[in-house]
């Protein structure tokens, strides 16, 4: 028995003809964050320390849907939640409805160590992040110009979706998983 | 979604997860990462990160379903991962997990999953679709 680490950047109906240019950042910041999360196993840092360190590098990356990625509500708006939970002692720290928290999974692990809670969602997970003093900025630091345009598809096709949906194209019949899967996840 | 497991030497386990939620989502809507067993779960025998359709995902209550099988029915994480994620409709589901012992697996119904993982002794996979 041995350290092990696993990390995900979301699942969905990922196109297999997804452009080089759209694939290549999105796996090389996998490997960046592989690379991260096995230096700390191998520092002998806590698994809590190293689950939140990883997914810190990944909120921070634009490319994956979480903080600086996140794609946005019906109101154009971001809503990021996260949630943290250590094996040993059970203990676990969950936050939603953040709109201006750069790492929202270090807020969620302040919940789980400076409260006597589990679960701050909206007004109160935001009134303890300034209590706190965690990184916050204004809420557009998180809303891309890709987010934007897949809010404005996902409108077009009046359909709630995971950050990977196709648009549906009048020209072309969409390249769909039907029998595979069911296309209006993304 | 965004989320991380990891183990260390001694077993000690730990899940974190992390989302923007769903593209048009109405405001105030809550998905499975936050809600404890849905979308991330640890305890001493498994950790588990799920992503995909949260309302799917709570419904099964996935991340804990996986830790449960290992522990009432003495299922491998391998095993355990596959049967909880082959019970939800396909396309809305991908987990990562990790064991006590050091196992690894990352099971998914949906076309891809951005993914990557590596172990002690040394295997290691950064992956998006299955044939790879």
């Amino acid at each position: 028995m041995g350290w092990s680490i696993a990390l995900h950047g979301g699942a969905g109906d990922i196109p297999y003809s997804l452009p080089p240019e759209r694939r290549a950042p999105r796996e090389a910041a996998l490997r960046q964050c592989l690379a991260i999360g096995v230096a700390a196993l191998k520092a002998s840092r806590p698994p809590l320390d190293v689950v939140e360190l990883v997914v810190r590098e990944l909120e921070n990356c634009p490319h994956f849907n979480a903080g600086k990625g996140s794609v946005l509500t019906t109101d154009g708006t971001v809503e990021m939640e996260a949630c943290i939970m250590d094996g040993n002692t059970q203990k676990c720290g969950a936050v939603s409805g953040l709109s201006t928290v750069v790492n929202a999974i270090s807020l969620a692990r302040l919940v789980m160590e400076k409260t006597p809670h589990i679960y701050l969602a909206f007004d109160g997970a935001e009134a303890f992040a300034r209590e706190q003093g965690v990184e916050t900025v204004d809420a557009n630091h998180f809303i891309t110009p890709e987010n934007v345009e897949r809010l404005k598809q996902a409108k077009e096709a009046n359909r709630v979706q995971i950050d990977y949906t196709q648009p549906v194209k009048e020209d072309k019949p969409q390249e769909t998983s039907s029998g595979k899967g069911d296309s209006q996840i993304g | 979604t965004v989320g991380c497991v990891a183990v260390d030497g001694s077993g000690n386990l730990a899940a974190a997860t992390s989302t923007g939620g769903l593209v048009n989502k109405m405001v105030g809507r809550i998905g499975d990462t936050p809600v404890i067993g849905a979308g991330t779960y640890a305890n001493s025998f498994c950790a588990v990160s799920a992503t995909g359709k949260g309302e799917s995902i709570i419904r099964a209550t996935i991340a804990r379903d996986v830790a449960a099988l290992m522990e009432y029915k003495g299922l491998s994480l391998r095993e355990a991962a596959a049967y909880v994620v082959n019970n939800v409709p396909r396309g809305n589901v991908g987990l990562v997990a990790v064991s006590a012992k050091g196992e690894v697996t990352m099971p998914f119904n949906t076309r891809g999953m951005f993914r990557a993982c590596a172990t002690e002794d040394g295997y290691s996979e950064i992956g998006i679709w299955p044939s790879e």
